[in-house]
């Protein structure tokens, strides 16, 4: 399994579509402070099924929807699509024959979100357990934050248990 | 579940120990399974962390300096990633407590497993650029609305300043 | 010492506003002071920072990047030491979540500060340097035991690998 | 009131006697991770009147005595000297008429520790007495600890009113 296209349409600052192409091995982004490097991060871990709005870095859930610019209005709506490749085992959901899938999350201003499965509406349930099959699974530690990869170290012992119990 | 809990930690901490020597060039690390209190269950444990940086003493973690701290994480994290491989990872600036040498061996150590997991780094650092596959540059041309644009190294450099 | 209070808040506030605007270079902040309860007592009262990065609308701190953030503290440390000057400030690596430019206009503001008070600074950041007057490096070439010599520009930068 | 010198024994990683000469304006340190930069922060912090073995990222206050490495056998004391220039108004403890003045701490592993400002044992408290006067006062936000620039905005409303108090 492997991620090939990231698309972000009204999802923190991206208020345009705005797609990413990933290659197999390394993508490196960069650019100044403040321009969206992190929210690229944030939209991954928000299309995977992220349920924390702390984890996304706001007070609430509706904190991703592009909030707006000194010219632009904020929008109704923010939504990401991630498509991925080759992806073996996903049976759970009938997926089996397709090679490719894309995951769809939604979310609107009035609070109702809408997940999706190759178009097709389903339940975060059901997304969370398509990954599961795949591998992609828990991201505790696929998705390292800006500025807390010392956190895994400072952390108290239990914490740090979780590394091994999302590897058994 | 006991079983899988003390498999999955052997295999981690054999791997921590070698990850560790290739990203510090020296030095050793384990883990070690800590019971919180006499003859609990093993599975309630905390997970403690050992490292002695090349030439020095063993120590506890909290007097190791930040460059050694992000390196000893990372360590940790690709550790996991021998055992059990995710298809992806994204790191968000975990080069930028480095200095020149880490940030090379940590770059190396990423070309090693970018065979079989895609990485996603965000990083100002030009060590880092010069290995990626694929670059892409954020801009705010618009004031609060970022765009991307897929750019060569030259260009990624300029826009980080490096 | 109501009073006192009040006097230093209205005097940080003033100076944050101009500090952030040479900072960031545009936009706007302020200081509110916001009392727990209805009609507390105004030496209980929280401060909450208000930030506008140029060209962005108003937003929560927590939605701001780590380089914002960063940029946003030194404003305010920058704004107590208007007010209330301290003979020495020790800055460890503050420089590191910074881009280019930010890094930059950072250091052009310390040296207007440091007339004034003196500033220790721990970089890894090449325009930083350039601007010290004096250069120290650290070296442990005997593993665990540091050392201090006293660089030239050259050396420090090849120490740091920028 | 400027300083003028730094002298360190047996702190942390300076086994031998080192010492650093500032001057007015800005002195920056440079050097690879683990080599000792961060230990110079903590010294100036510590000879201050630091109280807090947390604030020195150890877990007891004799973690900040050199710990030996592989060749070399702990030391039984950490000393730092500071020396300011320039002192004015430093009347409470009758060092007027000194326009130099040193700042001592010891610590032995015995636990023990002394105090002296130039060469005269005091205590702790004179210390403080002495540098309130002077304006070195409190040390919050002096001291700008590695990856703590950003918690002065991540925290809480409350625990920032102190910054205005230290003014006040
Ligand atoms: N819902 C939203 N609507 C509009 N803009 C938003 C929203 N959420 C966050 N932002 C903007 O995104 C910016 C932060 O972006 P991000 O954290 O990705 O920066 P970055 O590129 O990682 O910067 P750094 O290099 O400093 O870490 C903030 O300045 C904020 O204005
Ligand atoms: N009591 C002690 N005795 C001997 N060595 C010590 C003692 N306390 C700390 N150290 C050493 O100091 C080192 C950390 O130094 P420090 O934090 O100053 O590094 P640094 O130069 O700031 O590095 P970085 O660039 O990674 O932040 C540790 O590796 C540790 O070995
Ligand atoms: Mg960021
Ligand atoms: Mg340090």
């Amino acid at each position: 399994m492997r991620f090939h296209k990231l698309e972000m349409t009204g999802f923190k600052s991206f208020a345009d579509k705005t797609s990413v192409t990933f290659e197999p091995g390394l993508t490196a982004v960069v650019g100044p402070n403040g321009c969206g490097k992190s929210n690229i991060s944030d939209g991954i871990r928000w299309v995977l099924g992220e349920k924390s709005a702390k984890n996304m870095r706001g007070e609430k859930m509706e904190d991703v929807i592009f909030n707006g610019t000194e010219v632009r209005k904020p929008t109704g709506m923010a939504e990401i699509n991630l498509t991925l490749q080759d992806v073996e085992g996903a049976d759970s959901l009938g997926f089996s024959e397709f090679k490719e899938i894309t995951i769809t999350r939604r979310l609107y201003r009035s609070g109702e979100s809408e997940y999706l499965i190759n178009k097709i509406p389903c339940r975060l349930k059901d997304i969370r357990d398509l990954l599961m099959d795949t591998g992609v699974g828990s991201r505790a530690y696929s998705i390292i934050e800006q500025g807390k990869i010392g956190q895994i170290i400072t952390s108290k012992p239990e914490e740090r248990r979780f590394i091994i119990e999302e590897v058994a | 579940s006991e079983e899988l809990f003390m498999d999955a930690f052997n295999a981690i901490n054999e791997t921590f120990k070698t990850v560790f020597l290739s990203l510090f060039g020296g030095g050793r690390a384990e883990l070690q399974l800590v019971p919180p209190e006499e003859g609990s269950d093993v599975l309630d444990s905390g997970l403690e962390i050992v490292a002695q940086p090349p030439g020095k003493k063993l120590q506890s973690l909290l007097l190791c300096s930040g460059g050694e701290k992000a390196l000893i994480a990372a360590a940790l994290v690709f550790a996991c990633f021998l055992v059990k491989p995710s298809p992806f990872c994204v790191l968000d600036e975990v080069d930028a407590p480095l200095d020149e040498n880490n940030v090379q061996r940590f770059g190396n150590m990423l070309k090693d497993f970018a065979g079989k997991t895609q990485f996603i780094v965000i990083t100002h650092s030009r060590p880092t650029m010069e290995l990626a596959d694929a670059l892409y540059g954020v801009t705010m041309d618009e004031p609060g609305v970022s765009r991307l644009v897929s750019v060569r190294l030259k260009e990624a450099a300029e826009m980080a300043g490096v």
